[in-house]
């Protein structure tokens, strides 16, 4: 039954369970933290190696000798112009003030998602599963979908773009450093346990724009009475500041922290309750409620405060989100750090779910089908937007400026070599 | 429930397998075998699901021929227990004739099975 006991795969399995537990790849030859290899928190996590056999070169470092000879940071821009012997990394990099984008989050972050089309027997065909063993490998999460780091174009035809590709416009030399430092289940209380996969330099790499989205798991658990699970304002006011400790003593001087509120998670059952769930639209015979109630039952549902019938519950669940996103305007707006400056941005689902009807869509188009609880894709694209017009409406000096040799850049090395 | 994910993973493949049956107005095996198909044989999946189906398709092609919901034939496989003392836990509305006794008549069934000699963990 478990494969990892076959003498063969005992090593490559261990290596498997090393790399999901820590969050570092899988595959990364020269332990510098970045791959060359898609999943098993490869590339579709964190920019890919542009050279898996130098530790030195990775995405985010500052060039070495302006890459003259080689590129060291991965964004595609290196060599002389022979018109003027003038690197290109000096010439079309110096003074862009290039960024970038880390998010610290939790299966929200990395876009957790089942396909639909996975349990859906009406429209399964040969291509209903091509996705599955990429999707596997990948914790069952799309962070080369997500509205913070991702860089494959949307499958839901959106034309918002992530925050990595935003950045990655407004400056080409930002091509290809982000890292989505997500995971399933992930909370304030169990961030220590991975913050440490977290890659950048105090005095080699660029500034960088951290987001720190820990939106459920705090008030979320599968127990019977969530309430004495959920993380207090005190527990959280400590261990966020554990971690903003961390960040200070591993991001380089002129970087921004970014402390995301939690969500009314309350409307999940307002919008889905009544619905039918995928496995319930043949025979109209299972509704989100009833399915929420199965997963309640065995004790493996991923937030039975919100995904519960009991309006009390709720409440006191979104009660306890609201203090603990209070917890995080406290800090943001008392606390002072040398290496970063600190803001609070709300989670606004109302915003999205109202510019989202304004296109004729409905809310429960907003989450995930099959486990009726994520923001899906084009929820997650929405969040990116808003975040992007408020930072940039009231801070635009996070997001740098537009660079103006973006044209040169994209003339001379087309798509940087791509993701 | 030591085995949430379990219960939950067995009624899902079954609904499907049910729903594929419906669908294409085929026997359970022949939707068993459909799913397989669907599969990649990357990660052992397409395989996994064949040795799947070749131990417990007997046993699910008896359920299912009684007409018993994907609720019923997981706790009747143990996939899904009822622990003493918890709620019974199901997605499909409750069978009209009481649960305990359709649980038995399905039990009734695969008695016997060679399937069930084994610990499911193995």
């Amino acid at each position: 039954a478990d494969i990892c006991c076959l003498p063969f795969l005992a090593k490559i399995c261990q290596e498997i369970k090393s790399a999901i537990q820590n969050s570092v790849p899988f595959k990364d030859v020269d332990s510098d933290k970045y791959s060359v290899f898609p999943t098993l928190r490869g590339y579709h996590w964190r920019g890919r190696d542009c050279n898996d056999s130098d530790e030195m070169a990775y995405p985010g470092r500052r060039p070495d000798n302006w890459d003259a000879h080689q590129d060291s940071n991965c964004n595609g821009i290196w060599g002389v112009d022979p018109k003027d012997g003038i690197p290109y990394e000096k010439k079309f990099c110096e003074g862009s003030q290039p960024r970038g984008i880390i998010l610290l989050g939790d299966s929200a972050g990395a876009h957790f998602h089942i396909p639909p089309e996975w349990i859906t027997a009406s429209q399964m065909s040969l291509k209903s599963f091509f996705n599955l063993p990429t999707a596997l490998t990948n914790e069952l999460n799309w962070p080369q979908l997500s509205g913070a780091t991702g860089f494959l174009n949307s499958t839901s035809r959106m034309k918002e773009n992530s925050i990595y590709l935003r950045l990655r416009k407004r400056n080409r030399c930002n091509h290809r450093d982000y890292q989505n430092l997500s995971k399933n289940g992930a909370s304030s209380q169990n961030l220590e346990r991975f913050i440490e996969s977290l890659s950048r330099k105090e005095l080699l790499d660029h500034p960088a724009i951290v987001i720190y989205a820990m939106i459920g798991n705090d008030v979320c658990s599968r127990k019977i009475d969530p309430v004495p699970e959920m993380t207090t304002p005190e527990q959280f006011y400590s261990k966020v500041m554990e971690s903003l400790k961390f960040l200070n003593s591993h991001l380089p001087n002129g970087s921004h922290v970014i402390l995301y509120g939690l969500p009314d998670g309350a409307f999940l059952w307002d919008h889905l309750h009544d619905r039918y769930h995928p496995l319930g639209q043949l025979n109209e015979d299972v509704t989100y409620d009833q399915f929420y109630s199965f997963l309640s039952c065995l004790q493996i549902t991923p937030c039975h405060g919100w995904m519960s019938s009991n309006q009390t519950l709720r409440t006191l669940t979104s009660e306890r989100a609201e203090q603990l996103s209070n917890t995080l305007k406290k800090i943001a707006t008392s606390k002072k750090f040398t290496n970063f400056d600190l803001f609070y941005v709300a989670f606004d689902f109302q915003e999205i779910t109202k510019k989202w009807q304004k296109r004729g869509g409905q809310p429960w188009q907003l989450i995930e089908p099959v486990d009726g609880f994520h923001p899906n894709e084009i929820a997650l694209l929405l969040l990116a937007d808003g975040f992007w017009n408020k930072v940039q409406h009231q801070w635009p000096h996070i997001l740098g400026k537009e660079n103006p040799f973006n044209p040169q850049i994209e003339q001379v090395f087309g798509d940087q070599g791509g993701h | 429930h030591a085995n949430g994910h379990v219960c939950v993973g067995c009624v899902v493949v079954l609904s499907v397998i049910e729903q594929l049956a419906q669908v294409h107005n085929a026997t359970a095996q022949a939707a068993m075998e459909r799913l397989c198909s669907y599969l990649p044989v990357k990660l052992f999946l397409k395989s996994t699901c064949y040795l799947v189906v070749r131990t417990f398709g007997p046993d699910i092609i008896k359920l299912l021929n009684a007409d018993m919901s994907a609720d019923v034939v997981c706790h009747a496989l143990e996939f899904c227990e009822q622990v003493p003392g918890q709620p019974l836990c199901h997605l499909y509305p409750l069978p009209k004739v009481a649960w305990k006794f359709t649980l038995e008549k399905a039990r009734e069934i695969v008695k016997g099975s060679p399937t069930l000699k084994y610990s499911r963990s193995s």
